[in-house]
């Protein structure tokens, strides 16, 4: 369902060119539960950017469902983004004056979902990751953990098949990691794929397999489950 | 050196009152290296905002340095700010379209030190923490490890007596977990006093004393070494 093919990303800083991935070509299969782990730097979340159609490599190719991302048009692009695909950013994306509800019902809004159904979707989707009673505060009223399970409600709240996390549990305690990996489990088991990037050896053991990424080249690519 | 006496922090929001402190008191001598964990939502980036002087609570008092802060005026409150604390915020608060570089050395523009003097600063302070060749970067052309490590730079630029650092280690790998943590432990043997924020057992276990908090109170105050 996923496969990349020799994907390069190079970024051009004056005279310097930094290339973030050089040449990282694998499959990933309907279903699987991979994790990628790797040093900071090493390219991770600029893969994850790839494989979530949010940027473009600079060489080799992408294919997603067997058709070839460089060659989608927009309309197809969009489609799969919103349908098709739930991204936790590393970095939360929330629209800051927005309510946390608001931020949740946002990729429904994107789809045209009506408003009654979405507002109960989106509180479903928030009282899974345990925010019921935060529904309208917006990010700079929420704690650093609460803005990251607010990203992840917005990931999962539209039933997408394939769920990117970067770091979902970085900025959480214990408890609630566990509670986030248990529902990543649920889905898992649902038929979800799921793509999980994380430095943490105890989240990525979660896994089914585990990419690792050295200097934007996969250096492993091991089965554990 | 850092006193707190039954400090409450109360937001309003519509007809709720959220208590985030419910009465917090303890102190912290200087040279000591404290730990702060608890829950997602309970209370800790509050708490550090307080103690930082970026916020005022909402009862109670804070001693620092002998001196009431409420009663400080803002010469001496920024004075104490620049000069005595080194803040590693929980989302960083970067400027975005300034360089590592100019991010690293806003302290010390603020504390009138000589150009010359500030990059020279700046620049070390960015090798200390291994961003020596991603100092002319923008935030948004950094990994979120990167990110973290400027603001890390950034704390610790101006040589500050009292390191305050927010889930210092979130976004990082093992490796550079394990230099920040050692860095951290070469500050403290040098001096300085430490109080970080932390998620992560193994990161707390760094710490000489650990202050658990939930539900805005301090649950339990505990020597460790
Ligand atoms: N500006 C605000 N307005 C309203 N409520 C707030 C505001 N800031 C924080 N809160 C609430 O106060 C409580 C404590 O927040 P705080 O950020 O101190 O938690 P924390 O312990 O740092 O959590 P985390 O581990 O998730 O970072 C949370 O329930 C949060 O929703
Ligand atoms: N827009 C950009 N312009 C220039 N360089 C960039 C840009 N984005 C990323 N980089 C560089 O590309 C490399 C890979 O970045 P990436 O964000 O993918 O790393 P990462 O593995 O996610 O790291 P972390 O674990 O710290 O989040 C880094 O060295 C970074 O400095
Ligand atoms: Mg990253
Ligand atoms: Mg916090």
């Amino acid at each position: 369902m996923i496969r990349t093919d020799d994907l390069w990303k190079t970024y051009v800083m004056g005279d310097e060119e930094i290339h973030a991935l050089r040449g990282v070509s694998f499959e990933i299969a309907r279903g699987e539960y991979v994790a990628i782990i790797g040093p900071s730097g090493s390219g991770k979340s600029t893969l994850m950017n790839m494989i979530g159609c949010l940027d473009t490599p600079s060489k080799g190719e992408y294919w997603l469902n067997g058709k070839l991302v460089s060659q989608m048009d927009d309309d197809e692009l969009a489609w799969i983004r919103n349908k098709e695909i739930g991204f936790v950013f590393q970095t939360f994306n929330l629209l800051p004056r927005a309510s946390a509800l608001h931020n949740v019902e946002l990729p429904l809004i994107y789809n045209g979902t009506p408003a009654n159904k979405r507002i109960e979707m989106a509180k479903k989707a928030l009282e899974s990751v345990e925010l019921g009673h935060r529904m309208s505060h917006k990010p700079n009223e929420l704690s650093g953990g609460q803005r990251q399970r607010v990203a992840i409600a917005r990931a999962l709240v539209n039933n997408p098949s394939i769920i990117l996390a970067d770091e979902p549990t970085g900025n959480l305690d214990s408890k609630t990691s566990v509670e986030i990996m248990n529902l990543l489990e649920k889905l898992h088991e649902r038929g979800n794929t799921i793509i999980l990037v994380t430095h943490e050896p105890d989240i990525a053991a979660h896994a089914h397999r585990v990419l690792t990424i050295l200097d934007g080249q996969i250096s492993k690519d091991e089965r554990i489950r």
